[in-house]
């Protein structure tokens, strides 16, 4: 559907191809014979999880990408102190506070236990302790799936208040029996809270994580949705990433379908396709779960556009698999706004959809044609986006430029 | 700080080489 006719610096699209097939595709194949995870859109035909007739609104999801956005600039800037009014379990010191959660989150199913019993938890590269709900629940959400249950095990075993888990995690002190607890209250105020435990990890049928530290959810509420916990992949010990990496090496990789119809996949290890392009990868230690890169320009229809270097060169740019729009400096995103438009005056405009400013209208086009976008990044690697990373449907005649403003740029 | 988010990431192979301090994107990683 997407023809490459006006040259790498244009996306021609057939109209017809723009929206989701309301039937799941075929699932991608391996790339690999280790690691490997299939990822699918939490609210699409793929999805395990069988809350579709639930699923937001594209406006909702875009309103609530908001909360996640606020989240990461609350922690960036280091102002999430503690407020005891924000504790919704009455807790006055959360050990741990995160992101929210927002509703663009992708899906795996992992194995845990033995035997395995699979879960399907969200993916989060914005979080680092992985989690599902366990028996016995003193206070859980409707999931997907029967609750793990450790007393069906083999290889479980609680976490210990002496552990260094137990203490790197901060946690909320120790229980009666000195089994480590723990809380991650989410920015959204989503919550779980629960023991510090160990079991195996199946990630795929012969490969497995022995001695997987995750959560073991007892007290959990928020906006999980139904899925069964979710799995951290942040930069801290604790994370997947972390402790998968003395047996599949340090680092991770993910692709994101394009629409919530298809698959894609999750992989540890750090093995790259020969035609990846590398930029620096960074970190700060006042947000050490975050992954950073410096974003440095952007093109247009294969033409840079004039964006002062003094407009990315604050904080850096976090990569975020949880957020769902990009979101730019203010002088970088009316920039792109302005130079994109100017190519698109052919097309009707459409109303805004929520944080999305430029929108169109293509109804009664077979094909339309939009010009590509880059985004350049420190080092020299230029990353042309896939149509979808362009523009964001919600229907035919409402489309619209897939980034939005951080506000204002000299604050 | 800028935020790079799922929506331009789709179809790409993005690497988080942790290893070497260093981030990845490969096109045409997935549909």
């Amino acid at each position: 559907a997407v023809e490459n006719g006006g040259g790498a610096n244009w996306h021609v699209v057939s109209v017809s191809s723009l929206l989701p097939s309301a039937a799941c595709g075929t699932a991608e194949k391996a790339a690999s014979n280790s690691s490997f995870l299939s990822v699918v859109h939490r609210h699409g035909p793929c999805s395990p999880l069988l809350s579709r007739g639930s699923a937001p609104t594209h406006a909702e999801i875009l309103d609530r990408d908001q909360e996640r956005v606020k989240s990461i600039h609350r922690k960036h800037h280091g102002s999430s102190k503690t407020n005891p009014a924000d504790a919704s379990k009455g807790v006055s010191l959360p050990a741990y506070r995160g992101l929210s959660l927002g509703t663009g989150n992708y899906i795996v199913s992992v194995g845990l236990g033995t035997p395995a019993r699979s879960f399907s938890v969200v993916f989060d590269t914005g979080s680092d302790l992985s989690w599902v709900q366990c028996k016995p629940c003193n206070n859980c959400y409707e999931q997907q799936d029967p609750l793990f249950d450790p007393a069906q095990s083999s290889t479980y075993s609680a976490v210990p208040c002496g552990a260094r888990e137990c203490q790197e995690l901060g946690t909320q002190g120790c229980s009666e029996d000195n089994k480590c607890r723990y809380e991650v209250v989410y920015g959204d105020q989503s919550q779980t809270d629960g023991n510090l435990a160990r079991d195996t990890l199946t990630l795929a049928p012969s490969e497995a994580l022995t001695g997987f530290v995750f959560g073991c959810g007892d007290d959990d509420s928020g906006l999980f949705g139904k899925a069964d916990g979710l799995v951290g992949l942040g930069r801290a010990k604790v994370s997947l990433a972390s402790q998968a990496a003395a047996k599949y090496g340090a680092g991770f990789s993910y692709c994101l379908p394009s629409s919530s119809s298809a698959t894609g996949y999750l992989s540890l290890g750090a093995a790259a396709p020969a035609n990846a392009q590398f930029t620096s990868l960074l970190a700060r230690r006042d947000t050490p779960s975050f992954y950073y890169v410096n974003l440095v320009g952007i093109k247009v229809a294969g033409r840079a556009i004039k964006i002062p270097s003094t407009v990315f060169n604050t904080a850096g740019t976090v990569i975020d698999s949880g957020t769902v729009i990009t979101r730019l400096p203010d002088r970088a995103y009316a920039a792109l706004r302005s130079a994109f438009a100017g190519y698109m005056g052919k097309y009707k405009k459409a109303p805004a959809l929520s944080i999305l400013d430029t929108c169109y209208d293509f109804t009664g086009y077979k094909t339309v044609q939009i010009p590509s976008v880059a985004l350049v990044f420190q080092g020299g690697a230029t990353v042309s986006l896939d149509f979808g990373g362009v523009l964001y449907l919600s229907r035919v005649s409402q489309a619209c430029l897939a980034f939005a403003s951080n506000g204002d740029d000299t604050s | 700080i800028g935020i790079l988010g799922n929506t331009q990431q789709k179809t790409f192979a993005v690497v988080y080489d942790v290893g070497n301090q260093k981030v990845g994107f490969g096109a045409k990683g997935c549909s």
